[in-house]
């Protein structure tokens, strides 16, 4: 892991005592490839290592005792600082009832982060309405609609209708109902597929949610860029949420996701099960993509 | 990139980058260039487009012995194990597989062994209603080495040619689900009275070098035969198959390009190699 392969660096670098800027260099080197190997992405890394030189080759690392511990310190603090802050708190609309919309890749945790969703805002006294509007997956509202009866949550679906339908009448359902928030479900898509992408569109300018989330497996690797900037670019999103941190994928998706968009991460998926959902905290993603 | 230009230091970096972006990993893309360097040396070649069809056949070697189609029937029944992480194509690629058989006239027979997620059942079930094959399935909540107890000795009661086994996803890291699928495959095995003729991993192609992870312990939990490959219609390349064919040795049968029954292909070596660099 990267802290070892610091200290080898670094044990053959300390017969010299102080570091050059080459030697800052090597170190960097060590930490491109650290970085690579949890899957950030090329071009964020590139960015990332020219951010981090520029501190590390200041005089206070150069004239450090301990300059290997320095430039850590340096990679931990600039990697903390880029993945923004911790606000797990979704963004709720001035008037009743809010719209939040769940969208991503297929596979990638919307559905059941929907489920989570509900979990935390019916414990925070909430009453959420989930809304079926994937009608391609099989069984995609049956799974949703499972969720809803374990947790005593309202699932509205109009079946295979048009999903734009489907979110414009549970929007109107939710306020006959008292609903204060509206979970939208949405079928996974490719971010290159052109009709899919704007049926989207199409929803979020029908019910005009306050929030946006895109839902990104922790897994993914050097394309979560094209992803996130794509789903970015066509729906202005209000957050990202990384599902499946419980295995032992390093994460380095979250870095790439959060440079290309500068949206934050607002929640972490961290179980199968509907109380899996925790807040994002970026020193703690710092140090596990770190290795 | 790789057309008409000059052999030199930046169109190699160029190259370390492209296959980086592929999710290629750096190992292997460092073990990659520094081969194509050394050719380049010692077959004096300074234009690029001849070096791109040696890193072609560079990439095409790796993966050589390390591709392959599904075995051939030869008992009945014929028995597909499929296992993976969470969401990563396992059921809808078994919806493919079915329809395939079914196109070759084959009985299918397919079992719910998923036996845990919400709506896992009745998802296999519209596949099994869509390619007109036979689904056996429990309860939600049930036992999954139930599910495919009973569903090896159906296939072989009902003489079905093929049997298509869902399970549940899991992260390989879960010691207590690693060890539930191998339970699963050790009644498969001994209700069947042999090896089972495939054990598929599915892995997303949008996944990065956990890929590897995944890779190494499904292969300890059960004997794997091949990977089947998903989504590769999307922008990912999936180059985490080089890691996978270069270190463990798993050969690539199957690649997933789409959502419907139609979208399963043989893997191709060539066309992945040259797609590559797409
Ligand atoms: N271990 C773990 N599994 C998760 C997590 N989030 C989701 N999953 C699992 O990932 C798989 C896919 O989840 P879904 O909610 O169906 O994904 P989706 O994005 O709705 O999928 P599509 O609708 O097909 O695009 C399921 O097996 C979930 O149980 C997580 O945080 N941890
Ligand atoms: N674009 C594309 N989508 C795919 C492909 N294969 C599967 N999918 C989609 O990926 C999502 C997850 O597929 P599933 O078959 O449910 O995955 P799974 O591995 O069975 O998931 P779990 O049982 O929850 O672990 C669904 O939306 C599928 O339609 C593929 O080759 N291309
Ligand atoms: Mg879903
Ligand atoms: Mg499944």
């Amino acid at each position: 892991n990267l802290s070892s392969r610091l200290q080898e660096t670094m044990r053959k670098l300390r017969g010299k005592g102080r570091l050059s800027e080459k030697d800052v260099d090597e170190v960097l080197r060590e930490i491109r490839l650290a970085l690579l190997e949890a899957d950030v992405n090329y071009k964020v890394v590139r960015d990332f290592i020219a951010l981090v030189k520029e501190r590390a080759t200041g005089h206070d690392v150069l004239s450090s005792l301990t300059p290997g511990q320095q430039v850590i310190r340096i990679v931990n603090e600039e990697l903390t600082q880029l993945m923004g802050g911790s606000q797990a708190k979704l963004t709720m609309s001035p008037q009743a009832p809010s719209v939040v919309m769940m969208v991503g890749l297929q596979g990638a945790g919307k559905t059941t982060t929907t489920g989570k969703l509900g979990q935390m805002l019916k414990k925070q006294g909430h009453r959420p309405l989930f809304v079926a509007c994937d009608i391609y997956r099989p069984a995609a509202i049956k799974q949703l609609q499972v969720l809803g009866e374990q947790l005593d949550i309202p699932v509205f679906t109009l079946g295979e209708e048009d999903p734009v339908k489907i979110a414009a009448a549970a929007h109107r359902h939710a306020q006959s109902y008292n609903n204060d928030i509206v979970l939208i479900d949405t079928a996974g898509r490719l971010h290159v597929d052109e009709g899919l992408m704007n049926e989207l569109v199409n929803i979020k300018n029908e019910v005009e949610p306050s929030e946006i989330l895109l839902v990104v497996d922790a897994m993914t690797g050097q394309d979560a860029v094209n992803v996130a900037e794509s789903f970015n670019e066509q729906l202005d999103l209000g957050g990202i949420v990384l599902t499946k941190l419980d295995g032992d994928a390093r994460g380095g998706a979250a870095l790439s996701v959060k440079a290309v968009t500068g949206k934050p991460i607002k929640f972490i998926g961290v179980s199968e099960k509907m109380d899996g959902l925790e807040a994002f905290h970026p020193d703690r993603m710092a140090s596990r993509i770190l290795g | 990139i790789m057309t008409g230009r000059k052999v030199d230091e930046e169109l190699f970096e160029d190259l370390e980058e492209v296959l980086i972006q592929a999710d290629c990993g750096v190992e292997t893309t460092l073990f990659l260039v520094d081969q194509l360097r050394e050719k380049a040396r010692s077959e004096k070649i300074t234009e690029s487009t001849a070096l791109k069809e040696i890193l072609v056949d560079e990439i095409i070697s790796l993966m050589d012995g390390n591709a392959d189609t599904l075995k051939t029937p030869q008992d009945k029944p014929y028995v597909i194990m499929v296992v993976g992480v969470n969401g990563a194509g396992k059921t809808t690629t078994i919806g493919k597989l079915a329809h395939r058989f079914k196109q070759e006239n084959a009985k299918v027979i397919l079992g719910a062994g998923d036996t845990f997620r919400a709506g896992a059942i009745e998802q296999l079930a519209i596949w099994a209603e869509r390619t007109g094959v036979e689904l056996i399935s429990h309860q939600e909540g049930s036992d999954p080495a139930a599910v495919a107890y009973d569903a090896v000795n159906a296939a072989k009661a009902r003489g079905s040619d093929v049997l298509i086994l869902d399970t549940a996803g899991r992260l390989q890291t879960k010691v207590n689900l690693m060890s539930e699928l191998s339970k699963v495959h050790r009644v498969c095995v001994r209700e069947l009275g042999r090896e089972l003729d495939e054990v598929l991993l599915v892995v997303d192609a949008t996944t990065g070098q956990n890929a590897l992870s995944q890779g190494k312990l499904f292969q300890e939990a059960v004997p794997l035969t091949g990977i089947a490959l998903t989504k590769l219609d999307g922008t990912a390349k999936g180059g985490i198959v080089l890691a996978l064919a270069n270190e463990l040795k798993i050969p690539v049968k199957l690649v997933g390009v789409g959502e419907q029954y139609e979208d399963l292909q043989d893997f191709d070596p060539k066309l992945f190699a040259t797609t590559l660099f797409g």
